[in-house]
């Protein structure tokens, strides 16, 4: 009998051999019918991803120009079909969004340019692809991120846009501000809203969903950051247009409990370590619409609080805030024409545009910074869950 | 230690291309 002798890490080159027959079969197992919440879950962040690239490592090696193209077409093709089928998946979209950016990020980290080749080890640098360049293919394939990326962030808003109204305006967490008289019953407590409501706390949990998908999947962290910002930027958004277009929601007791939702978000923020990332910045509209609920509005000092403060806001948002403001009792005033007048006045050399909401349509543009990985190929082995038996480990 | 050899650009289609390269029949196309 042969003797199977194990062979020692060090033999292999990193590379996985595979019949040209046994292509479609690669991408079936590894892509069309691999589910991120099975067996995927046990994988090493990126390994689907991993695999694929010593799968091309293979071709390359075998300086099969054809066998390289027809793989990056599968596998490009075979992301773009599972991103149809279940692209309303944010676990899917964001399984693929990690997977595909750690693809580009092997077709950098070993092209052999010299760019992509500083973090590299020795070892590494031998890995480099021998006979072709793809960096066409990685245009492609950073194409294909980019829309993957806005799928993301389309799935993302489906989930969050019914928590936003509620969590961040109606639901109120900070007991008797709103100066309704407490009934008899002491009012329910702020973590249990009425059925079917969402609290603050909702949306809190569900940005932590988000995050904790994205880093199980192995997201580069700086994509993750775009991501909170996007999130950010709807939640805030969604929220100061809606406070916009509701005279219930212009008063003093809002003004504060915007505020304090707010001091919350920045709270879920520090304790990602996102606090520079951009996210916060997003909510500087909601945030100066909230003081505006809350400052004093009669005097020419007032006047000119206001529009040094409100820097984030157009003059269209902030008039009609003072026009929607309702004062909580009997004793405050409604805000005069003759105050919003002044505004008005102060205001009018600005250049801005005089739209008054906020388009929350809007998609930041993203980017995908080379992340190279310290990962050696040549140690990867290939879980059995994943049906890939036919794949030799070169 | 020899110069390596230039690698061989390989001219990449458009995601839209590749679409049209589809490999296998789309069980869900219409």
């Amino acid at each position: 009998h042969p003797v199977n002798i194990p062979r020692r890490e060090k033999d292999f080159q990193g590379m996985l051999e595979y019949k040209k027959e046994d292509e479609l079969k690669l991408v079936k197992n590894l892509i069309l019918e691999l589910k991120p919440r099975g067996v995927a879950v046990n994988l090493i962040p990126g390994l689907p991803a991993y695999i694929l690239f010593m799968c091309l490592r293979h071709a390359d090696y075998l300086n099969d120009d054809q066998k390289v193209r027809s793989l990056l077409t599968s596998v490009i093709n075979s992301i773009k079909k599972i991103l149809k089928k279940r692209g309303d998946d944010f676990e899917t979209v964001s399984f693929w969004l990690a997977n595909t950016c750690r693809f580009l990020h092997c077709l950098k980290q070993y092209s052999g340019d010299e760019q992509f080749m500083k973090y590299n080890t020795p070892k590494q640098n031998d890995h480099c692809l021998s006979n072709f360049d793809l960096a066409e293919y990685r245009q492609v394939l950073s194409d294909l991120a980019i829309q993957i990326y806005q799928q993301l962030i389309k799935c993302m808003e489906n989930i969050l846009q019914p928590m936003i109204v509620s969590g961040m305006l109606e639901h109120e967490t900070i007991q008797g501000v709103s100066g309704v008289k407490p009934t008899g019953l002491r009012k329910r407590t702020s973590s249990i809203a009425d059925e079917g409501t969402y609290t603050l706390d909702s949306i809190l949990r569900q940005l932590s969903s988000f995050h904790a998908t994205m880093c199980q999947h192995g997201t580069d962290p700086e994509l993750i950051k775009q991501v909170v910002k996007q999130q950010f930027y709807i939640i805030g958004a969604v929220t100061l247009n809606n406070l916009l277009l509701r005279k219930d929601m212009c008063s003093w007791s809002k003004g504060m409990q915007i505020r304090y939702n707010v001091s919350q978000l920045e709270e879920w923020l520090r304790d990602k370590n996102l606090m520079v990332c951009g996210a916060k910045e997003t909510l500087e509209p909601l945030i100066q619409a909230a003081q505006l609920l809350q400052v004093k509005k009669k005097t020419d000092e007032d006047a000119e609080a206001i529009c040094s403060m409100c820097n984030t806001l157009t003059t269209a948002q902030i008039v009609k805030v003072l026009n929607l403001y309702t004062p909580v009792n009997a004793f405050e005033e409604r805000v005069s024409v003759t105050f919003i007048r002044t505004i008005q006045n102060r205001l009018r050399d600005r250049k801005e545009s005089p739209q008054l909401l906020l388009d929350t349509k809007t998609i930041y543009p993203v980017t995908f910074p080379f992340s190279p990985s310290s990962l050696a190929l040549e140690t990867i082995q290939i879980p059995s869950s994943l049906s890939l038996g036919f794949l030799t480990r070169v | 230690r020899p110069l390596p050899r230039p690698r061989i650009l390989l001219k990449a289609p458009t995601l839209a291309e590749m679409e049209e390269m589809n490999l296998f029949e789309d069980e869900d196309s219409p």
